[in-house]
């Protein structure tokens, strides 16, 4: 069964299934290992004393490239990217993903392999990362990292902001550790998602970036200091998660690829298109587009244009004036309909009554006689022209009993003497 | 009764030239 209908086959609400948007991608890092060059680096863990290995990225074996941050995450064999070392001295360093279409995020992870940086920031884009807006950020110094406030209370005025917290910058564990930023946590519109459309684009992502932007908090103490200092500077991650559900307005249960683009589409139903499902159909404009809710599925409907049109528009007005049922207007009505629905017979045309108005022959020309008519109008039930004086027939092609056709075309029929 | 058809032929279009329909 199709979860976007119910049991008699009408509309309902769907999502596609929630999961780590993230697994399998390409991540972007602004720094990687080894990349340059086998490198060295040391670590030192709660247990061991330090250690020293060599990154070297053309060697499979040594090697931390970003596509470890979305493998599968084995816990009991830790795969991990790991930047360049030195970067207490360096600018940022960013991890770029892209979701390849929108996203609803939920959240956002890092697991480490490394100590937590001391300040970090998780961006996201909903443009396919031409423009970026914060997410949320972390740091033991917000105000002078971020100059934001460190955890402002969230309110219904700034609930789609991004806080900084120093949350993450527990002393334990030195190393590892998950950071995870829970886009509706604390927001206060959240129980109310369906119907908040400020947090419905909060969540919204096509693109995620974290960037790392200081290891440790000035004065913090570090160990091994002044001994090969840089090579214990980087920052290593095993796994970045999104997770989160394909962003379809709640008009399709999954999204599949699209086999020209190879992109990630919504499987669009209740007549809806677009990658999100974002418009509906053409020809589907009788209703203005909506996201489904939990109550209502805001299905896209066809206008009735009674088979003479193919094309119609949207108008709100009308849909107004009709307690919000149907606002279709049909566009180029054929077969000589017109009217919003196509409903009536265009001038020069009348109704043939004996076929459904669907029927292309519907409406049938009023050929008015030339020379016998006042005019080209006909009556549109009856098809009955408008005779000149003395002329008969319903195109108006005779002269009435007591007449005869004179030689002239203004007055045609004449009372016999 | 059927009524005769108005004949075209049988009009005089000398003052009416303009009014004369088409002939397909």
């Amino acid at each position: 069964p199709d979860p976007c209908y119910d049991e008699h086959g009408a509309a309902r609400r769907c999502i596609p299934d929630f999961v780590n948007a993230a697994f399998g991608k390409e991540v972007r890092a602004s720094s990687t290992c080894g990349a340059r060059g086998p490198n060295r680096y040391c670590a030192r863990s709660e247990e061991s004393a330090r250690t020293c290995h060599t990154c070297d990225a053309s060697d499979p074996r040594r090697a931390h490239p970003a596509s470890y941050l979305t493998d599968l995450n084995n816990p009991h064999n830790l795969t991990c990217w790991q930047s360049e070392t030195g970067v207490q001295r360096a600018p940022n360093v960013s991890l770029t993903l892209s979701l390849g279409k929108k996203f609803e995020v939920t959240y956002v992870s890092v697991q480490f392999c490394s100590r937590r940086p001391d300040s970090m920031a998780i961006s996201k884009s909903m443009d396919y990362g031409k423009t970026w807006v914060p997410f949320q950020f972390y740091s033991t110094q917000c105000r002078k990292v971020y100059g934001r406030p460190s955890r402002a209370p969230i309110t219904k005025q700034n609930e789609q902001e991004a806080v900084c917290t120093d949350a993450h910058a527990d002393a334990r564990p030195l190393s590892g550790g998950l950071v995870a930023f829970s886009t509706l946590d604390g927001r206060p519109s959240a129980h109310d998602f369906d119907s908040s459309p400020v947090l419905q684009d909060w969540v919204t992502a096509t693109d995620i970036r974290v960037t790392f932007s200081r290891l440790r908090a000035p004065g913090e103490p570090d160990e091994g200091e002044g001994e090969d200092e840089d090579a214990q500077h980087f920052y290593a991650v095993s796994d970045l998660q999104v997770g989160g559900r394909c962003k379809c307005n709640g008009h399709a249960s999954r999204c599949v690829r699209e086999r020209e683009s190879g992109g990630l589409v919504c499987d669009c139903k209740h007549n809806t298109a677009g990658a999100e499902c974002d418009r509906c159909k053409p020809f589907h404009y009788d209703r203005p587009w909506q996201r489904a809710t939990a109550r209502e599925a805001h299905e896209c409907v066809a206008c009735n244009c009674n088979l003479h049109a193919r094309r119609c528009r949207f108008n709100m007005e009308l849909y107004k004036l009709s307690g919000r049922k149907s606002g279709g207007v049909c566009l180029n009505c054929r077969h000589n309909t017109a009217g919003r629905h196509c409903h009536y017979c265009k001038e020069g045309y009348y109704r043939d009554m004996s076929k459904p108005i669907s029927h292309r022959k519907a409406c049938k020309a009023c050929d008015c006689h030339p020379v016998g008519a006042a005019g080209k109008t006909c009556n549109q039930t009856t098809g009955q022209c408008p005779c000149k004086d003395g002329v008969t027939g319903i195109t108006c092609n005779r002269c009435a009993k007591g007449y005869q056709q004179s030689r002239s075309p203004i007055a045609p029929c004449i009372k016999i003497p | 009764e059927v009524l005769p058809t108005l004949d075209m032929a049988l009009f005089d279009w000398t003052d009416y030239e303009d009014m004369k329909p088409v002939d397909n």
